[in-house]
């Protein structure tokens, strides 16, 4: 880990007073080392590492600290700093802050994100979480994955929630008009949309998401991503917020014991808030992001 | 050579980078610059365009692709494990699809008795590909699907002798650092050895080329706790990676033998390293 790597190169620097040039650049190689095995993005890292590289030269090392832990320190703060840590030790992890439409007093989230990365999923560990403020309808716009509708509406049930039964209707738009028009008439005052995976290459899939966003209108569309996704990240990322504006981030299977460099990669270069954690299969997994527990486990 | 046209310190360096960016990682990235540095003087290689020809040769000699050996007198068990998501109940149908081709007769095993509906995503392609299926209620004991399955599936055999009859059973998704799920896998896995004097057990590793290190991980964990056969890479017509699988075949030997581009049940073929280096580059 990081911290056991700094020690190594700076341990014959314990009894300089200051980080200089020297010691600076031998912590830099070990932290480009662990943020690429983090599989933290090769651009972010450059652009990181020159920002850090400003900030550590000439720090003081005071009695009793060795230049690995004031250089751990500062890196690690400053990764927290960028990730939204507000630099106080009682730290407050971000709380997601629902969007209400202030026209129809109700709120349309929809979710998107690559194959996989668990959309629907979190759909149902959304409305768990948001039943107590709000009376959520679910409602599947995956008309592809065989069975999709079936584990939504699954999952509905188990979060005892209600689900909208769209009995083989396959017009997207048609969908969406009705899935409104029963939550206004249920008074459903919040619709989750799942959508279906796609990939960032696949452009016809590209041009269905931009117009499920157009049609739908939501007043949160929330990128999912898989905590362990590797360097294409960022760019798939991108696209997807070029396809439809993106306004916050969720990082799914965070149990597992990837660094999960992806975040900071996505979070820190498109600068969108992260709504939640995924930390589990079951529909309480669902935890606030936390900068400062966030950077201590990304470096590891 | 001409200055602009020679192998220099750029040439290693721009070679680090794509290969970093294809998640190959670190540590494999080391490796193989090492080697070809020692594979160029060798040679006495000194302009780059030879230099790339040799560098694609030798990541294809290091890259591993294989198939399964069936036995003439077993029924072959073909488990399909990994990480969450990353396209093992998809791999299965592909996989049966390929294999109804080939002449092969598929029995699936809805092994997923956990996640919401996934038993009847099995069976969506079961009927699709006209093949039979055992599922059983979500929240099931998994281990006696598997029983069920091969009893099933040796009943098929007993019936229909002549032909090559396979069994193809799903997981649920499981993370390689929660014990628990790996002590589950391991316990239907143990059904399987009630059945070896007539099933010979292979099990599969989906990896999503999606995913970046922790792939090397899952591999390490799943194959020291359970013995891993081969490798499906999924999802490649997602970005132009799976780099991962450098490292995974080259220091842990696992074959390569199926790559998933797409998700339709065409989007399936033998992993072919020539196709896959040339991709990359
Ligand atoms: N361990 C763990 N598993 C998760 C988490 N979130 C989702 N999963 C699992 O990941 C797998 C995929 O989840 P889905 O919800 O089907 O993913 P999806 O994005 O809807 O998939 P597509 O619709 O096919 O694109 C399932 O096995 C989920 O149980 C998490 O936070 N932790
Ligand atoms: N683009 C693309 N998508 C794929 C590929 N393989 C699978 N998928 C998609 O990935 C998603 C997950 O596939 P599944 O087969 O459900 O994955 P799984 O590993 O069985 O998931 P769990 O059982 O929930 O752990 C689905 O939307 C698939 O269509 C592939 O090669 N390319
Ligand atoms: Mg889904
Ligand atoms: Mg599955």
């Amino acid at each position: 880990n990081l911290s056991k790597g700094l020690t190594a190169v700076l341990s014959k620097f314990s009894l300089k007073q200051k980080l200089n040039e020297e010691n600076i650049e031998l912590a830099l190689r070990e932290i480009r080392m662990a943020l690429i095995d983090a599989d933290v993005s090769l651009f972010v890292i450059k652009n990181f590492l020159a920002e850090v590289r400003e900030k550590a030269l000439g720090k003081e090392v005071f009695k009793g600290l060795t230049p690995s832990n004031v250089f751990f320190k500062t890196f690690r703060d400053e990764l927290a700093l960028l990730l939204g840590w507000n630099g106080e030790s009682s730290e407050k992890p971000y709380s997601f802050q629902l969007p209400l439409n202030e026209a129809t007093s109700s709120t349309v989230i929809m979710l998107c994100g690559l194959q996989g990365s668990g959309k629907t999923t979190t759909i149902g560990k959304l409305a768990l979480y948001l039943k107590e403020k709000r009376d959520p309808l679910l409602v599947s716009l995956d008309i592809h994955r065989p069975a999709a509708a079936e584990q939504l509406q699954r999952l509905a049930q188990q979060a005892g929630v209600a689900y909208f039964e769209q009995e083989g209707e396959r017009r997207l738009k048609k969908i969406i008009k009705n899935a409104k028009k029963y939550a206004k008439k249920h008074s459903h005052n919040l619709i989750l949309f799942d959508t279906a995976g796609r990939t960032q290459l696949d452009t016809d899939m590209l041009d269905e998401l931009q117009t499920i966003g157009d049609f739908a209108k939501p007043d949160a569309n929330i990128l999912v991503c898989d905590s362990m996704l590797g360097q294409e990240a960022l760019r798939t990322a991108e696209t997807f917020h070029k396809t439809y504006p993106v306004n916050s981030l969720i990082f799914t299977k965070f149990d597992s014991d990837t660094r999960g460099g992806v975040l900071l990669s996505v979070k820190h270069v498109l600068s969108l808030p992260v709504a939640f954690i995924g930390s589990g299969e079951k529909l309480e997994d669902l935890e606030a992001f936390s900068p400062i527990r966030y950077a201590d486990r990304l470096l590891g | 050579v001409e200055k602009s046209a020679r192998v220099d310190e750029a040439f290693f360096t721009e070679l680090e980078e794509s290969l970093l960016a294809s998640d190959a990682g670190l540590k494999f990235s080391a490796l193989f610059l090492a080697g070809l540095r020692e594979e160029l003087r060798q040679k006495k290689i000194l302009d780059k365009k030879h230099a790339a020809i040799i560098s694609k040769d030798l990541l294809k000699s290091w890259l591993r692709q294989g198939s399964l050996e069936f036995s003439k007198t077993k029924v072959p068990v073909i488990f399909f494990i990994g990480v969450n998501g990353v396209g093992k109940t998809s791999s299965l149908a592909k996989l049966a699809a390929y294999l109804k081709a080939k002449g092969f007769y598929s029995m699936l095993g809805a092994g997923d008795t956990f996640r919401a509906a996934a038993s009847e995503q099995l069976s969506f392609w079961a009927k699709r590909l006209g093949l039979p299926i055992v599922k059983k209620p979500q929240g099931s004991d998994s281990a006696a699907l598997v029983y069920d399955t091969l009893e099933s599936t040796l009943a098929i055999k007993d019936k229909k002798s002549e032909e090559a009859v396979i069994a193809l059973i799903d997981s649920s998704g499981r993370l390689q650092n929660k014990v628990a799920l790996m002590e589950e896998l391991k316990k239907m896995l143990g059904v399987a050895k009630k059945f070896e004097e007539r099933t010979e057990v292979f099990k599969i590793l989906v990896v999503d080329a999606t995913l970046g290190q922790n792939s090397f991980e899952q591999a390490k964990v799943f194959h020291e706790n359970l013995g891993i056969d081969g490798i499906i890479l999924t999802k490649t017509d997602s970005s132009s990676c799976g780099g991962i699988v450098f490292a995974i075949s080259h220091e842990l030997k696992l074959p390569l033998l199926y790559i998933s581009f797409g998700e339709s049940l065409e989007n399936f073929s033998p992993f072919d390293v020539d196709s896959f280096v040339e991709a990359l580059f």
